[in-house]
């Protein structure tokens, strides 16, 4: 799965994801990559989030909107993830998730939940000064 | 002040980075740095979990989901389920530019794109096929049934339902990671 946040020089904010799903899935099973507020959210007066991982888990909590509504309270992008994964690690202690959250003025961040086999995050980024994309690692939560 | 304009995205897809930052560069808005980027990772098969040829169903067909969202006006464009078409972001953004509505699913989605002009084909691959067949013989596991008859954790369908559900457990929303599994 792919989630992806673009912001223009002018801090207008777009969102989007794209996926084949879990594997072996039940024939109609959907994910959370479609479902706004969960895949992905966007408003330009605040900032972007996009998430991945377990789409049945996680489309419970809506955990871009969350983060979005985070930044939209005052919280910094990083923060605002990690409050995002906090929220649905105190009804589901392990789950496999990541979120990346940027805000409209450029600042970004990321946060995921540790699971058995998953204890860092790889997103991928560019931005101004950079000839190739930046790979950011974040260790989970 | 962080400088500006930004692309960041889950995974490290570089080439999808790349393909968004082209069209943010390019002059494009972030709508199309969102569909360019996500495109590319559809083209590229990003780790198997994008695009066709990837994470078969219990029937071994790809499905793809997409979606898509303007911070400004706050359109979405949405479809998933998508049979037969590859380009699922290009057929999201066909959703939100052309009709009034959020979200398009299933055989109804691919009709629709269709109608846009999208390119209908087979989404199987050798690779899908060969994770199906393995998927098969291991007896269907990893499986997404419960409470069903054959027992799921042992055998392959058709299923059908048992009496008498046992009570659930929170617990049982934990599940083993796959990092080539995820939406």
């Amino acid at each position: 799965t792919i989630g992806m946040i673009a912001v223009d020089r002018n801090g207008n904010v777009a969102t989007g994801t794209s996926t084949n799903g879990a594997s072996h899935k039940i024939p109609g099973r959907v994910g959370d990559s479609p479902v706004i507020g969960a895949g992905s959210y966007a408003d330009s007066l605040v900032g972007g989030a996009a998430a991945t991982g377990d789409g049945d888990t996680m489309m419970r909590f809506l955990p871009s909107y969350q983060a979005v509504e985070n930044m939209r309270l005052g919280a910094d992008p990083t923060t605002a993830c990690q409050k995002a994964i906090d929220r649905i690690q105190k009804r589901i202690p392990v789950f496999f998730g990541a979120i990346i959250c940027a805000n409209r003025t450029g600042s970004y961040g990321a946060a995921c939940s540790k699971a058995p086999g998953f204890t860092q995050f790889h997103y991928s980024v560019f931005k101004p000064d950079l000839s190739q994309p930046l790979e950011e690692i974040v260790d989970c939560l | 002040q962080p400088p500006l304009p930004l692309v960041v995205n889950t995974w490290p897809f570089h080439s999808a980075t790349q393909a968004a930052w082209k069209a943010l560069s390019a002059g494009g808005s972030p709508l199309d740095a969102v569909e360019r980027g996500c495109a590319q990772c559809e083209v590229d098969q990003c780790d198997g979990t994008v695009g066709y040829g990837g994470s078969p169903d219990e029937s071994g067909e790809t499905t793809l989901d997409a979606m898509i969202m303007d911070g400004n006006t706050m359109a979405v464009g949405a479809v998933a389920n998508l049979r037969r078409i590859k380009n699922a972001i290009g057929v999201a953004r066909a959703v939100m530019d052309h009709t009034k509505h959020t979200f398009l699913v299933g055989e109804s989605a691919s009709l629709f794109a269709e109608s846009m002009g999208f390119v209908c084909e087979d989404l199987t691959t050798n690779r899908s096929l060969s994770i199906y067949s393995k998927w098969l013989d291991l007896r269907c596991q990893p499986n997404f049934r419960k409470n069903v008859t054959p027992d799921p954790t042992k055998s392959c369908g058709p299923y059908k339902p048992v009496r008498g559900l046992p009570e659930e457990k929170t617990s049982s929303l934990q599940k083993e990671v796959d990092l080539h599994s995820h939406d």
